[in-house]
């Protein structure tokens, strides 16, 4: 079980504290504003109202020990940066930042932040290879009516799961595995859900394979 | 070649309209603001002042052709689904909106938007993933001493490329492929730069193996 301290509860900050509790670990919440700290306070190990940059709280909430403390506080960009420097003063190991802009996450990464994340760059990233790759990635084959192929998931499977989608019935398609953000899950279930960007590799005739393949 | 509608010139739709010209494609952007579409101007196929919500300019603009168009307006929660709406109304096929939150993405998902997005969230799910397992998520054994393991690239090594790290000559480890966001990377060259949340799949004897699992 690790223990995490979450900085900032915006939008970003929120869905760390839930996954990483859904997790199984334990979580911090700190942020000045009361309203948030008391919204979170059900869902978080424990939630504080503090202001960050202030070293003496840091160091009263032994926050130095955490296996990972991220500054996810956002439109106030001197205060994410005033927050990661006290963090690395008082020597915690690793801290990640939400960057608001570029030249804030050049700061940050200047400072020597272990990790600087930019949630909008990287999502605009995933979304136009999305939208220009519906070609397949790779194929395999196994004979000449038969492949293995792969290719960013058509538009109209998102949100649905594999069972709604039938394709084994349908077109004689087996989903071999998905690669759904940085993991990959091989036999899915009948109940996974597609989600937004996934890579799915199907088995089946070729005739089958290049039907998938022309789905956008 | 295809040809994208990128609407609101925040960080999300600033990127994406980089990134879609980056990959070959023609874009046209569009915002109320004209200093930021004077900035887009040298990077955009099209860059237009305009307001989206009116479907007058949308029809104009020749919009219901585009293969894909992006609705990338954020604080302004009802400009994006009316905006969304509209472009529904005037046949446009695929459109993508970002969502400003999970109220707001709800009402879009409910109006039948074919994708919504949700930045904020989705890097928060895929930090947590990565601060929480740095365990081997697949291992091969080759033999008794050799095998091949999967794990999130440690901290240190993001934002540095595979030749700085010097795996092979430091630990006899070779990369075999490195999983980025929804691409696999087979072979990756030196100077390949490992991103937060990659997943790196190395060759190696078990102890050395053993000594990349504990990094963390
Ligand atoms: N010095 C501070 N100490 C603790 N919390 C802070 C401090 N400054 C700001 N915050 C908190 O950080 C939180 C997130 O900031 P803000 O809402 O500006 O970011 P955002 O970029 O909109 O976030 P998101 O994109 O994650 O929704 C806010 O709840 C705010 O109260
Ligand atoms: N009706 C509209 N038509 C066209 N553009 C619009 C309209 N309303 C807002 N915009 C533009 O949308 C852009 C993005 O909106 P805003 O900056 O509020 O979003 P944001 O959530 O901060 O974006 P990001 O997170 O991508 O930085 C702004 O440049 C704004 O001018």
């Amino acid at each position: 079980k690790k223990q995490f301290a979450v900085i900032g509860i915006g939008r970003f900050g929120e869905s760390l504290i839930s996954e990483l509790v859904r997790l199984g670990h334990e979580v911090l919440a700190i942020d000045t504003d009361e309203n948030r700290v008391d919204d979170i306070a059900s869902i978080a190990t424990q939630a504080v109202q503090a202001d960050a940059m202030d070293e003496k709280v840091l160091k009263a909430l032994d926050i130095v020990n955490f296996d990972a403390v991220v500054v996810a506080i956002g439109g106030d960009v001197e205060a994410n940066i005033l927050t990661s420097i006290t963090l690395k003063e008082i020597g915690v190991k690793k801290i990640i930042a939400k960057a608001h802009n570029t030249m804030h996450g050049k700061v940050l990464e200047k400072m020597g932040i272990n990790m600087v994340l930019y949630p909008e760059r990287d999502m605009a990233i995933r979304l136009a290879r999305n939208l220009v790759s519906t070609s397949i990635i790779e194929y395999i084959e196994l004979s000449s009516d038969h492949g293995i192929s792969e290719r960013t998931a058509p538009l109209n499977f998102v949100g649905k799961s594999l069972e709604e989608k039938a394709l084994r019935q349908r077109m004689d398609i087996t989903i071999l595995a998905v690669r759904s953000g940085s993991e990959i899950i091989v036999s899915p279930q009948a109940d996974y859900r597609i989600k937004a960007g996934d890579i799915i590799v199907a088995l089946g005739p070729v005739k089958q394979l290049e039907k998938l393949h022309e789905m956008d």
